[in-house]
């Protein structure tokens, strides 16, 4: 899976998830990605969610709108959010992957559970950050 | 002033320092550059963010290191079989596809759903002809093979097992 979230000199963030599914499914599944809320959300109000790993875990939980909605509702911050989805909810529930986020104010959560997740961002003329392993 | 800002990720998994060699991580490293620095640059630009994950995501596509568009795993059948979703948060448009095979970008049709459709999610034999009506790129089958992605499928599709975008079979043989 590869996907993307990003926030423009606007204000304005967005959300895009592209997968080729998991090795060897059947059945025509389909996994969290496409599904708006679980693998994939964008809301000026809160921020843009891009997720990756074992996506049923993903559309029980409704992942991304589950952050959104921590921040909304909670006041948390985006990290916050993010930690407490990926490294306490989805875990309770044996749900393995991470994801991206961004906020209007162009603040960035890398955030994942499983031993290494492929990802990169850059802020501004900030220098770009390159990460595989944990840590 | 208004921060800009990108960032993307190529899937996860058991993803350690022992499953992958050194010319490996350049390689990813690499990709991950690429598509994080173009997205940016659109953005430097002026450029809407819709505009931005949509070209990164693009660019991965075209990677067969991720598992997305040329780079997608093989299903049961021997297949390609993929998804793809964006979400615009100014508008909360949403464009999303499923189960759709031989589309080389599945995010431009997303996108084309987007801003062209009434709907949300297409899935399917409808999303490919949504695809045809929309001028969306097809590529063959052939475009889609990758030698590691099949030799992934091989060790399973004996089996009922599934497996995630780079997780290793640590313990399991299967003859």
């Amino acid at each position: 899976t590869v996907g993307a979230v990003a926030v423009d000199s606007a204000g304005n963030v967005a959300a895009a998830t592209s997968t080729g599914g998991m090795t060897n499914k059947n059945f025509n599944r389909i996994g969290d990605t496409p599904i708006i809320g679980a693998g994939t959300y964008a809301n000026n109000a809160t921020c843009a969610v891009s997720c990756t790993g074992h996506g049923e875990f993903f559309i029980r939980s409704v992942v991304a709108y589950d952050i959104s909605c921590l921040i909304e509702y909670k006041g948390y911050t985006l990290q916050e959010a993010c930690e407490e989805v990926v490294l306490n909810k989805l875990i309770k529930i044996g749900g393995e992957g991470g994801l991206i986020a961004v906020n209007p104010a162009g603040d960035i959560a890398l955030t994942f559970n499983s031993e290494g997740m492929y990802r990169a961002c850059k802020r501004n003329d900030e220098q770009t950050i390159l990460g595989i392993y944990k840590n | 002033m208004q921060n800009i800002a990108i960032a993307i990720h190529g899937g996860a998994g058991t993803i350690t320092k022992n499953t992958l060699t050194t010319t490996q991580e350049i390689a990813f490293n690499a990709a991950l550059k690429q598509a994080v620095e173009a997205g940016h640059r659109l953005l430097a630009k002026g450029g809407t963010a819709l505009d931005a994950v949509e070209l990164a995501v693009t660019i991965l596509e075209d990677e067969p290191l991720f598992n997305a568009g040329r780079g997608s795993v093989f299903t049961k059948a021997g297949k390609h079989e993929m998804d793809a979703a964006l979400m615009c948060g100014k508008t909360m448009a949403a464009g999303a596809v499923a189960g759709v095979r031989g589309i080389k970008n599945p995010i431009k049709l997303t996108r084309a759903i987007l801003e062209k459709s009434d709907n949300v999610m297409l899935s399917g034999y409808g999303a490919e002809e949504f695809a045809r009506e929309h001028a969306i790129e097809f590529a063959p089958e052939s475009y889609f093979y990758d030698a590691y992605r099949y030799q992934q499928w091989c060790e399973v599709r004996d089996t009922n097992l599934f497996l995630m975008d780079h997780t290793e079979q640590r313990e399991q043989k299967f003859g």
